[in-house]
C-alpha cells in the first residue's frame, strides 16, 4: 500500500459525505447503496464513522462529470480513467469524481463498471491511501471486475488504512463528540446502554379509543415489526405504518389496512425475500405472505408449517439475509436460521442470540437488513451490527431513519 | 492530414500515460532527442516495475496493454 506525500489524513473520526449528483445509468437508490457500502468497507476496519449530508459542505463531495469538470484533471471519455479522488484536506480535498462517460452499474457484468468497487477505491484516496502494487488489492490502480456480494477488504488495504487511522474501537463506535442533533440520532455514551436489557414491558395504557400515531421523532418510539419492500422500508406499530422510500425524502404515514384491508394491525414480525418479491407477516401463531398489495391465497398458515415446535407461540422478529439467503427468526433470547431455498429450519438451532450477535442481549422487537448491515430494534433503541465481523457498530434511536 | 503510423500513436499514448501517472516530464526544448527517450525509458521501467512486468524500458505489447486497462486517474508515483 502507499499513502500520499506527508500522509495527509482526516484529523477526526466523524467524516461527512454528500452525493452532489447522480449518474443516469443507475437508480438513485442503487447509487446511494453502492456509496454507503463503499464507506462501510472502510468504517468496518477503522474508528472512522461516515455521515451523509443532504446539503451544505461535506468533507467528501461525490459527483459524476465528463471531460473537463472544473479541476485540472479532465476525464478522457469511455475507458481509460474511470474516476479520481483527492487526499484529505479542506476544499477539494477528499472529493471523489466519477467519469460520467463510463457505464456505471451495480452488477459485476463486463459491459459496465461496478460503482461500489470504483467508489470503494476512490474513497480509499479520499481517506489518504495512494495506490498499491499488490494485484488484487482494492487500491491497485487498474479496475478488476470481481464478485461484490460478499466483498471483503484485502489485507493490504486494511494494513494501509490502519497505518493511518488505527483499528476500530473495541466498544460500539459511539461518537466521542455528539454531532449536532440534526446530523445524527446516535446516542451519547451516557444514554447508550451497553447491552440490551431484558424486555422492558412498554408501559402502554389500554386507551378507551384507538391510540393516536406516535410522533415520528418521539424518543421513546418502539416498533412491532419492520421490513423492506421493493427498496422501501416499512415500520409497523399497532395499525400504523411509517413508509420510508428512497425516492421521496418525506416519511409517508399509512395504516396497515390501507395496504392490506384484510390484515388486522399488531404484527409481531415481518421480512422480505427480495428475490421472490414476497413479504411475510407474523401475528401470534400465524403468518401471511404478500406480494405487493396482494395477499397470496391459502394464508394465513400456522407457523408450525415452517418447522417451529408447538412450544413456539409467536415470533418476536424476523429478518432475511439477502447475501446468505437465510432468514433469522428471533424468539425470546434464542434465534433460528431458516433456509429459504429448502424452506426448512436449519439444524443446530435454536441458538442463543447473544452468542452470535455481539452486544444484542435478549428480546428483539424487530429486525432489518439494509446496505448489508443488520439493525436490531429493542425498546427505543436500535443496534447496528455487521454480522460478518460480528461487530456491534453503533447504537441509535429507533427513529434515526425518520430524519429526526 | 497524414495518418500517424501506429508506432508513433502508441508512443504518444504512452507518453501521455507516463505524464499522467508516473510524473514523466518531457523536456520540450531539449536539443538532444535521445535525452528525452532515455528519460522516457526510465519512466517505462518504473511503470513496468510497479505492475510486476519484465523491466525492459521498452514499450512492448504487454506494457502497452497494461497502459490501456481502465484505471483510476490518480498517479501511481508522484513527486
Amino acid at each position: 500500500y502507499s499513502t500520499f506525500p506527508m500522509s495527509p489524513k482526516w484529523k477526526k473520526e466523524d467524516v461527512t459525505y454528500r452525493i452532489l449528483n447522480y449518474t443516469p445509468d443507475m437508480l438513485q437508490a442503487d447509487v446511494e447503496e453502492a456509496i454507503a457500502k463503499a464507506f462501510q468497507l472502510w468504517s468496518s476496519v477503522t474508528p472512522l464513522r461516515f455521515t451523509r449530508l443532504h446539503s451544505g459542505q461535506a468533507d467528501i463531495m461525490i459527483s459524476f462529470a465528463a471531460g473537463f469538470h472544473g479541476d485540472f484533471y479532465s476525464f478522457d471519455g469511455p475507458g481509460g480513467t474511470l474516476a479520481h479522488a483527492y487526499p484529505p484536506s479542506s476544499g477539494i480535498g477528499g472529493d471523489a469524481h466519477f467519469d460520467e462517460d463510463e457505464n456505471w452499474t451495480k452488477f459485476t457484468t463486463y459491459d459496465g463498471y461496478n460503482l461500489f468497487l470504483v467508489a470503494a477505491h476512490e474513497l480509499g484516496h479520499s481517506l489518504g491511501l495512494g495506490h498499491s502494487n499488490v494485484f488484487g488489492a482494492l487500491m491497485y490502480p487498474i479496475y478488476t471486475a470481481r464478485d461484490t456480494r460478499d466483498y471483503r477488504l484485502p489485507q493490504d488495504d486494511i494494513d494501509g488504512i490502519q497505518a493511518l487511522y488505527g483499528p476500530p474501537r473495541e466498544s460500539p463506535a459511539l461518537p466521542t463528540t455528539a454531532l449536532p442533533p440534526q446530523e445524527s440520532t446516535e446516542m451519547t455514551p451516557a444514554e447508550a446502554p451497553t447491552e440490551m436489557s431484558p424486555r422492558e414491558e412498554p408501559t402502554e395504557t389500554t386507551p378507551s379509543k384507538a391510540p393516536a400515531r406516535p410522533e415520528d421523532c418521539d424518543p421513546h418510539l418502539t416498533f412491532d415489526a419492520i421490513t423492506t419492500l421493493r427498496g422501501e422500508i416499512l415500520f409497523f406499530k399497532g395499525s400504523y405504518v411509517w413508509r420510508k422510500s428512497p425516492y421521496f425524502s418525506e416519511i409517508e404515514h399509512d395504516t396497515i389496512s390501507s395496504f392490506w384491508p384484510s390484515l388486522a394491525g399488531g404484527f409481531d414480525a415481518a421480512y422480505e425475500v427480495d428475490k421472490k418479491d414476497r413479504v411475510i407477516f407474523f401475528k401470534d401463531d400465524q403468518y401471511w405472505a404478500v406480494s405487493g398489495y396482494n395477499i397470496e391465497p391459502g394464508f394465513p398458515k400456522p407457523i408450525q408449517n415452517l418447522g417451529f415446535p408447538t412450544s413456539v407461540r409467536k415470533i418476536d422478529a424476523a429478518v432475511h439475509d439477502q447475501n446468505t439467503k437465510k432468514t433469522y427468526f428471533f424468539v425470546g433470547n434464542k434465534y433460528w436460521s431458516f433456509n429459504e431455498n429448502t424452506q426448512s429450519l436449519e439444524r443446530g438451532y435454536p441458538r442463543k442470540i447473544a452468542a452470535d450477535f455481539q452486544g444484542i442481549g435478549h428480546i428483539v422487537d424487530a429486525a432489518l437488513q439494509k446496505n448489508g448491515l443488520f439493525y436490531f430494534f429493542h425498546g427505543a433503541n436500535q443496534y447496528e451490527v455487521d454480522v460478518k465481523s460480528k461487530k456491534l457498530i453503533r447504537i441509535m434511536k429507533n427513529n434515526s431513519w425518520f430524519n429526526c | 492530414f497524414p495518418v500517424v503510423p501506429e508506432k508513433e500513436k502508441d508512443m504518444q499514448f504512452a507518453k501521455k500515460y507516463l505524464q499522467n501517472f508516473y510524473d514523466f516530464k518531457e523536456e520540450k526544448d531539449s536539443l538532444f532527442k535521445s535525452k528525452n527517450l532515455n528519460h522516457m525509458a526510465d519512466k517505462i521501467r518504473e511503470m513496468q516495475s510497479f505492475f510486476g512486468l519484465e523491466v525492459t524500458g521498452e514499450l512492448n505489447h504487454k506494457t502497452l496493454d497494461m497502459m490501456k486497462q481502465p484505471r483510476c486517474g490518480i498517479p501511481d508515483i508522484r513527486s
